[in-house]
């Protein structure tokens, strides 16, 4: 059975996209069988990885409003062990769309319910909003991994996120775990980067990944060429790093 | 008459609250009369003008759904003609409390009708979505603010979030103008910096501010202090910078 990871924050520019895009590919070259599904309408995870958003037939929207099989969503990416399930613009309408819809959560949950078998990871893309479709990720998943940039605004948010995943537990999915925090940004040049880690530190030690994810230019660059870093740079800072998050979390999640 | 200028974009972490504090704070020691109103439940306009959200009464969310006149809602701030409206994590509620109500879209616009006489400027920050309140702010004003960040994914959203502002120009504010794309965090070290210069330049030179504001570490510590740039470090790039895009508004507002 796959590990459903929803990577969520309502901060914006934390690095989400980033994070989803490079774990999934890491964690593919390390032959997991992983499936990154792009689930914000701004659809850069769906770019990111170079997928031409106006070439494609069917988009995540199709699928959660039933009108498509999860298993025709799914598209190749340049890693063998890597599929995709992209989104554009027209995500958007299903937040209205499905407003009286008494399983508006589960949407998204049912869809991947078909897919549970084929894949041992799928990590799931958020938009920076405590939306309809962050709650339906949010049910969909075992487990959140909430990216936090080192930066002072970071931090101020993370109540209103850690009690939203709360009462998604209380209600919608009893099994949601946190997976972890994961700093992202780090500009090791600045003490204003170092303040906000060892804040993160004094105050959510038992929830941070090992792994700190450092400021690098080659993390930008990278989604402009449509690929992930690893296939980028591979021996830059950034690809490294993301690297040993997919090592630690198979240790976490596929370990003895 | 108070110019109204909503600073939206829905991609996440651009400078929106950045700029929305700064250019306000430099507005406000230009001797306009200036409000900033934090129309994010995230809050960080709030924080970052210094304003402690537990010890504050009402906020913006107690103004919109009528429980409280505009007036009462304004709060001082460092800088003698610099007034706030503090926002708090309440304002999540608007949304679906208003959902059914036909006004909906007007609530704001409303709430700013009693202070158009007391202010030259009024700022608006949003969050990182096209959602009720962004559809709000951008109903209030007159014009609207772009922060485009110099990465990759910054000049992606910009076709969808223009179309809304053509939706809302149409059917809830047919004046509502562009005020100008400001280019953000531009990194003089970094080739991808200077090519999403470039790009932007070639797509939307009419739209573009004379200023950019580069990436300033000074900007990124001054809300850890309360306090907007120009008293934090009013000699720092950031600081000048905010302080050229002030003077570029006032004289396309205030011009003769
Ligand atoms: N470690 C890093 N070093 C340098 N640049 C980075 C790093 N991580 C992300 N970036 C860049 O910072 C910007 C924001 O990151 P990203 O888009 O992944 O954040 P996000 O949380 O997904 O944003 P949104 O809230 O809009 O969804 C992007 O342009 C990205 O390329
Ligand atoms: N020019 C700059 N140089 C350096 N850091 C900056 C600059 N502008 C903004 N920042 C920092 O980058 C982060 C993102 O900026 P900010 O929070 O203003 O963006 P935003 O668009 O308001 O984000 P959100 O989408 O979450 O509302 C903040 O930590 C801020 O301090
Ligand atoms: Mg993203
Ligand atoms: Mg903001």
């Amino acid at each position: 059975m796959a590990q459903i990871i929803c990577i969520a924050n309502q901060k914006g520019g934390v690095g989400k996209t980033t994070t989803a895009i490079n774990l999934s590919a890491a964690l593919a070259v390390l032959e997991q069988r992983t499936l990154l599904v792009d689930c914000d309408p701004q659809a850069n995870a769906t770019t990111g990885v170079g997928i031409d958003k106006s070439a494609i037939d069917k988009t995540l929207y199709h699928g959660i409003i039933h009108e498509t099989g999860a298993k025709r969503l799914v598209v190749d990416s340049d890693i063998e062990t890597l599929k995709i399930i992209p989104s554009r613009v027209e995500l958007i309408g299903f937040e209205v769309e499905m407003m009286s819809n008494p399983d508006r959560e589960m949407a998204l949950k049912h869809l991947l319910d078909e897919l549970e078998t084929s894949f041992d990871y799928i990590i799931l893309d958020c938009p920076p909003s405590l939306s309809l479709l962050t709650i339906n990720a949010m049910t969909a998943a075992h487990s959140l991994l909430i990216p936090v940039q080192c930066e002072f605004y970071a931090l101020e948010g993370l109540g209103q996120l850690l009690r939203t995943v709360k009462r998604i537990k209380q209600r919608l999915n009893p099994k949601l775990k946190i997976s972890g925090i994961l700093l992202t940004m780090l500009d090791t040049r600045t003490n204003l980067s170092h303040q906000v880690a060892e804040n993160a530190e004094k105050y959510f030690k038992h929830l941070l990944f090992k792994t700190i994810v450092p400021r690098n230019v080659k993390l930008g660059e990278a989604p402009s060429f449509g690929k992930p870093i690893l296939l980028y740079d591979p021996d830059s800072l950034g690809a490294l790093s993301y690297f040993s998050l997919a090592k630690e979390i198979i240790n976490k999640y596929s370990g003895p």
